[in-house]
């Protein structure tokens, strides 16, 4: 039996909502410590990788481990239906599980709503990652990090992101000419939502698809902070940190002339 | 220009 109850059903629907448009089909993997879901876009640049832990839910009940093969595009309309307020279960019955069942409730509890969503068969790698010491990593306000790709977009559809000790620059060149945004370490100890942190091991400059960026700032309303990692040659991560747990996206960078 | 590399050139398959 899978049983796992979020009092706040807001946060599922904005998880959902920052996968949906990367991500068709994923296996939402679940087990006795939480669930957890690894999926690559369709052209394999990308790579989201979202996990929640059992803490999160109360009650939460997994017997065995098991996948919940799912198409988020149903999965998002279903959520559609659960009221910002409403506390939501997701349910399975883990030896066959062919449905997942989403219970909605109204916070005065006199409002139920209960859908069933056809799981399907998914048969998906599963890449391993490997934790990295990143030579830079940044902390920054989720918001600072949508606007700049979103201002920078109308310049070019790639950023070259340059990180100095003191520094962190993104620049864009496209036919219309150039722009770049940079941003100082801040010491606003007072907001720490809004400081900037850079951590540095060696300077980078990678260059990466504004529009995989854009897509990932989908993630913004779950988290007041982005952290960015870096590294020569390695893909980006850039990360949405939440108390029940974090969705970290991944993008391969873009090499050579 | 310079050529997009995809996730499977850096992570492989468990």
């Amino acid at each position: 039996m899978f049983e796992a109850r979020l009092t706040q059903g807001a946060l599922l629907k904005r998880l959902l909502d920052s996968v949906k448009e990367l991500v068709t089909d994923a296996n939402f993997d679940c087990s006795e410590t939480g669930i957890s879901l690894q999926a690559m876009d369709n052209s394999h640049v990308a790579l989201v990788s979202l996990s929640l832990r059992a803490e999160g839910f109360n009650p939460y009940r997994c017997d065995r481990g098991f996948s919940l093969g799912v198409n988020l595009n149903s999965l998002n309309k279903i959520m559609k239906c659960a009221g910002n307020e409403d506390v939501i279960t997701l349910k399975a019955d883990d030896s066959s599980a062919d449905s997942l069942c989403l219970l909605f409730e109204n916070s005065s509890n006199e409002r139920v709503s209960e859908y069933e969503l056809k799981l399907m068969d998914i048969d998906q790698e599963h890449l391993s990652i490997p934790e990295t010491d990143y030579d830079a990593t940044v902390m920054m306000p989720s918001a600072e990090f949508q606007r700049i790709c979103r201002d920078l977009m109308v310049v070019s559809e790639s950023v070259t992101i340059d990180v100095s000790k003191d520094e962190i620059k993104f620049t864009a060149e496209g036919e219309l000419g150039t722009g770049n945004v940079k941003l100082k370490p801040t010491s606003t100890i007072d907001k720490p939502e809004e400081s900037i942190t850079i951590e540095l091991g060696q300077t980078v400059s990678l260059q990466f698809s504004l529009k995989y960026l854009s897509n990932f700032t989908r993630g913004t309303p779950l988290s007041d902070q982005v952290m960015l990692c870096l590294s020569d040659n390695m893909p980006l991560l850039v990360e949405y940190k939440m108390d029940i747990g974090y969705i970290r996206y991944y993008l391969a960078p873009k090499v050579g002339d | 220009l310079k050529k997009q590399h995809k996730i499977t050139d850096f992570y492989s398959e468990e």
